[in-house]
């Protein structure tokens, strides 16, 4: 009848001043925790005139801890012997598979080296850093360039005292 | 290998709780039934013989039920039942004249007022074996801690609760008067609510 109250206890008589609460599942409403108000209204005040929040004290229900620790069935199934080890299978499998295919691999290279022929790949790319320039006076850049032939460096004639 | 570990066996107890009867305001006989909640046996019947350290019930921050052991330390009791000095008292002012008292160092024309505290009904209080709430036990909230509780004492603000477990809502019973007639509410309720968390602090729990 309160407005914004999801929940509202019977009347019960003001004497003790205390009222147990057991906290419900359906109360999160699917979420993990949730913000709830605790207030209390007099007989006194109506109900449309009561406000939950005005007089409250805020807390949080949860569906339980967020550090899980294992249970005490857990703890003694896991003195027992009796284990829940799929996690171990996967995490030592990845790794097998890996060293597998190595192995393979190497035996596969190994008995197949006689027959490989990559020099044409390797010759493609070896001519490719063993670019020749060509001719200079063929060059585009240089093709228009009035450039002196060459012609013998002038000699001269040995005197008797070079002799 | 090892030795698989054999679970204990749990221990149980064939005692069950009994109705009882007793004769309240002196002639009207009433059967009581003790009702256990959370592990606490309300209006259970009492011992035969008083015992002052006696078992009494406290609740945590989040309300939740502890049995507090009083004990007797160097001719001291420690932890003993809470006292609750006035809180649950009505005071009640008496006036007296010379007339009345004869006070030999009282003048004639003098007017003595004494404030008595009478004691409240404890026919129902006492099957109560839980600590009550009294201004005394309010906590204080907010950033700076200076927002007082009232009327509540548990649980504490921003506690948490977990499901299926029970806890106590305590609140000074005294603090829903009447505004005009000053009388204290006879009947309560509580109410439940939700409130959206700001994004701020959602989520903040151990940081």
């Amino acid at each position: 009848d309160v407005k914004g109250a999801f929940f509202s206890y019977d009347w019960i008589k003001n004497v003790d001043g205390l009222q147990a609460v057991e906290v419900k599942e359906d109360w999160l409403q699917g979420e993990f925790e949730r913000s709830i108000v605790v207030s209390v209204q007099p007989r006194y005040i109506p109900e449309d005139e009561f406000d939950p929040l005005q007089n409250g004290v805020v807390l949080h229900i949860t569906k339980g801890s967020r550090v899980f620790k294992p249970t005490k069935e857990q703890l003694a199934l896991d003195e027992a012997g009796i284990t829940n080890g799929q996690w171990y299978y996967v995490a030592l499998s990845i790794p097998t598979v890996v060293v597998i295919f190595f192995v393979f691999m190497y035996f596969f290279l190994y008995a197949n080296g006689n027959n490989r022929d990559f020099t044409d790949v390797t010759r493609n790319a070896l001519n490719k850093k063993r670019r020749v320039l060509g001719k200079f006076s063929e060059m585009k850049r240089f093709k228009n360039m009035k450039n002196h032939k060459y012609t013998e460096l002038p000699s001269y004639k040995k005197t008797s005292k070079q002799n | 290998a090892r030795q698989g570990i054999r679970p204990k066996e749990k221990m149980t107890t064939s005692e069950e709780v009994q109705n009882w009867k007793r004769t309240i305001y002196k002639s009207i006989v009433e059967i009581v039934t003790p009702t256990v909640i959370a592990g606490v046996t309300f209006s259970a019947k009492p011992e035969e013989t008083p015992n002052p350290l006696k078992p009494w019930v406290s609740l945590g921050h989040d309300g939740k039920a502890k049995t507090i052991k009083p004990k007797i330390d160097k001719g001291q009791t420690k932890k003993g039942t809470p006292d609750y000095s006035t809180y649950f008292k009505t005071a009640s002012a008496h006036t007296y004249s010379y007339d009345e008292l004869k006070a030999h160092n009282m003048d004639p024309n003098e007017v003595f007022e004494e404030v008595e505290f009478i004691d409240e009904d404890d026919t129902y209080v006492s099957l109560n074996p839980i600590i009550r709430c009294t201004p005394h036990n309010y906590f204080f909230k907010g950033f700076a801690k200076d927002i007082s509780s009232e009327p509540f004492c548990t649980p504490y603000h921003t506690s948490r609760w977990k499901v299926g477990e029970t806890y106590f809502v305590t609140w000074y019973t005294r603090f829903f008067e009447h505004e005009h007639s000053g009388e204290v509410a006879d009947e309560v309720r509580v109410h439940l609510s939700y409130v959206k968390e700001s994004y701020a602090d959602k989520g903040n729990y151990k940081r």
